[in-house]
C-alpha cells in the first residue's frame, strides 16, 4: 500500500518534471512530500521554478506562470492514468502567446489520447486537426458550423 | 482516437438534433460568448453518468433539458449519444463500435441504452470502469477549473495523487 | 436608512441595467430584493437576460455571459460611487472578440476616471491613450518598455 | 486624470527603480506571464495601505520585498510612490501635486510619507478617505477576481450595495 503509492507518486513526480519543461521551455518543477517520514498520512507541496527564476510558493506566482503550473500536473497524473480522450475548456486561458503556442505544441505531440479543447486561442485553434465552431443564428439555440482552418484564425 | 461523435438533441441549448463527427486528435471547438461550447462539455460528462447537478452547472436535473426562447417551446427531453470506437477493444463488450446513449424526461424519468440497448447507469459506469473516465475528475476539466488542482490543501492533493496510484 | 438604501439601491440598479446594455449591445439585467417586504433585511438577486434569450439565473449563464454581468455591475456600482481611477487586472480574460470591442469602447467613452488595465487582449490595447509593456529581460526582474500602439497589436 | 506616475523600488520583481509615467486617461499594461504586471497592481494597492498580506498574494508582508535571483542579491527594502495631480482638489491638502511614499524594511519596519513628509499609516487612510478609493474593494479588481461580485450569496451582495450606499 505504502510502496504502490510511493511508486506512482515517484511516477507522477518524474512525470510532472517533465510536462513542466516541455511547458516552459526550461524552469523546472517538484512535488514533494511535506512529511517524508509519514509517505501514507503526508500532504503534498508543489514547488516552481519558471524559467530563469528562483524556486518559488505556488502563492507568488503570476495567474499564467499558476495555470501553466496546473496543466503541467494535469498531464503528469494523465501520463500516469491514461485516458483515452479528454475534454478540456479552456484552460490555457490565462496564458500568453508563447505558453499557448508550447502548449498547443504539447496536445499535437501527444499520443493515444484525443482531446476535444474548447477554446478561443488561436495558437490551439492552429494546431488542431479538425475545428468546430458553434453559433446561435437564431437565438438561445446552437448549432454547428463547419469551419476550415484558415477561416477561422482570422 | 476513441471518441467519433456525439448527438445532442434537447440538450441545454442544443435544441435541435445536432451530431457533431470528431475527426482528429485535436478537435477544436470555437465560437462566441454564450454559444454553447461549454454545454458540449456538459453533455460527453452527462451521458457519461454524471449525477451531480451542481458539475452540469444546474440547481435541478431537469435543467439540462432545452427550455425553450421567445420564439421556441421547451424540449419535452434531452438526449445525449456519444459513439466510442472500440476496435482496439477498451471497452469490456463485443462491439467494434459502441454507443452509449442517455435521455431524461420533464417527469425525471431516464433512459439509458448501450448500442440501442436499455440499460442501467449502473451498466454505464461499469463500462467506463478502467478507461480513466467518466467519473475520475481529471480526464474533463471544466471552464475556470484548472487552477483547482494546484489551490487544493496538501491533504486534498494527496487524495489526487492515490486515486491516480 | 432604509430610505438612503433604497434610493442608492434603485440607483444601481437603473445604473446596471444601463451598464448591461452597453457592454452587450442587447439584452437586459436587473437586481431584485428577494424580500421586498423587508429593505433592509433582504439579500439580492441578480437576473440577466443575454441579448435574444430567456432571463435567467446567472448559473446557467456560460462564462463570458457571466463575466460581463459582473463587469456591468462593477460599473454600475462606480457610476454611483465614483472613483477616480480604478486598476482592472485582466477582467475581460473570458469574454470573445466582440465583447471586448464593446468593453473597450465603453473604457474609452467613460468620463472622469483614470483607468489602468492590464490586459492580454488586443481589443483593449487597441483603444488604450497609451501602452506599457512590462518584460523581464533579466530573468526575475521587471523592467518596462515604452511601446507605441502600432507594434504591440501585431 | 488623477495618477500622474508610479515609481517601484526593490517592491516584488521590480529591483531596480522604475517609474511608471501615466498619461492617459487609458493606460494599458501589457507583457508575457509572469513579466511583472499584476505586481503593479499590488503595488498600488499597497501605497494606499493595504495590510492584508493574502490581497497582496503573500503570507508576510516581507514578500512585498525583491528576493533576489541567482545573480541578484534581494532588496534590503521595498519602496512605491504614487504621485497624483490634486489640481481638482480632490484631497484635502494644500498641494496641487500630492505622492504618497510606502517603504517596508526586512525588519518588518514601515515608513509612510506625503510629499516626504513624514507621517503614519493612518494619515495616509484619511488622506484618501471619500475618494472612493483606497480601501473599498471595487476600484481595484484583481486578477481572477471579477466574477467574485456576482458569486457573494444574496446577503453578502447586499453589503457590496450597502457599502456603495
Ligand atoms: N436548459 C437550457 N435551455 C436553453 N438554454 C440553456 C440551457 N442551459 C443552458 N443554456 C444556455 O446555454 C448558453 C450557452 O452556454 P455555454 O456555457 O455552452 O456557452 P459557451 O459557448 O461555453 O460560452 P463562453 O465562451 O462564454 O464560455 C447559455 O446562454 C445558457 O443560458
Ligand atoms: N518578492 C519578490 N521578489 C522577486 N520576485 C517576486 C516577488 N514577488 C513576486 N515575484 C515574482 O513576480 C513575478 C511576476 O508576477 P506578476 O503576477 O506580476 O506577473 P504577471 O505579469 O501579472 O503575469 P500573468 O500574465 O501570468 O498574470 C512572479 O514570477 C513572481 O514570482
Ligand atoms: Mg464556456
Ligand atoms: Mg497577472
Amino acid at each position: 500500500m505504502c510502496t504502490q503509492f510511493s511508486e506512482q507518486f515517484i511516477k507522477i513526480t518524474e512525470s510532472f518534471r517533465d510536462t513542466y519543461v516541455s511547458l516552459t521551455g526550461g524552469g523546472s518543477a517538484n512535488i514533494l512530500l511535506t512529511d517524508p517520514t509519514d509517505v501514507l498520512e503526508s500532504g503534498i507541496e508543489i514547488e516552481i521554478q519558471p524559467p530563469g527564476k528562483k524556486l518559488q510558493n505556488i502563492m507568488l506566482l503570476s495567474g499564467g506562470e499558476k495555470a501553466i503550473a496546473a496543466i503541467a500536473l494535469f498531464f503528469a497524473l494523465l501520463a500516469v492514468r491514461p485516458a483515452p480522450f479528454c475534454v478540456l475548456d479552456e484552460i490555457e486561458a490565462a496564458l500568453d502567446e508563447g505558453n499557448v503556442a508550447r502548449f498547443a505544441s504539447f496536445l499535437r505531440n501527444y499520443n493515444d489520447t484525443q482531446f476535444l479543447v474548447i477554446t478561443h486561442r488561436r495558437g490551439t485553434m492552429e494546431t488542431a486537426d479538425a475545428l468546430y465552431g458553434v453559433t446561435m443564428q437564431e437565438k438561445g439555440v446552437s448549432k454547428l458550423l463547419s469551419l476550415n482552418l484558415k477561416e477561422a484564425s482570422q | 482516437m476513441i471518441l467519433k461523435n456525439i448527438t445532442l438533441q434537447g440538450f441545454k441549448s442544443f435544441a435541435d438534433k445536432i451530431t457533431i463527427e470528431l475527426d482528429g486528435s485535436v478537435c477544436a471547438i470555437v465560437g462566441p460568448n454564450g454559444s454553447g461550447k461549454s454545454n458540449i462539455s456538459d453533455a460527453i460528462r452527462w451521458v457519461l453518468g454524471e449525477q451531480s447537478v451542481k458539475s452540469l452547472r444546474g440547481s435541478k436535473m431537469e435543467d439540462v433539458i432545452f427550455s425553450g426562447t421567445s420564439t421556441r417551446k421547451p424540449s419535452g427531453f434531452a438526449e445525449v449519444t456519444l459513439t466510442l470506437d472500440n476496435s482496439r477493444e477498451l471497452l469490456p463488450v463485443d462491439f467494434s463500435e459502441v454507443a452509449i446513449t442517455r435521455r431524461v424526461y420533464r417527469s425525471g424519468e431516464s433512459e439509458y441504452f448501450i448500442n440501442k440497448a436499455p440499460c442501467r447507469l449502473k451498466d454505464i459506469y461499469e463500462l467506463m470502469m478502467d478507461t480513466g473516465l467518466g467519473r475520475d475528475g481529471y480526464s474533463i476539466i471544466g471552464q475556470g477549473k484548472i487552477d483547482q488542482i494546484l489551490y487544493a490543501n496538501p491533504e486534498d492533493r494527496r487524495s489526487i495523487f492515490e486515486e491516480a496510484s
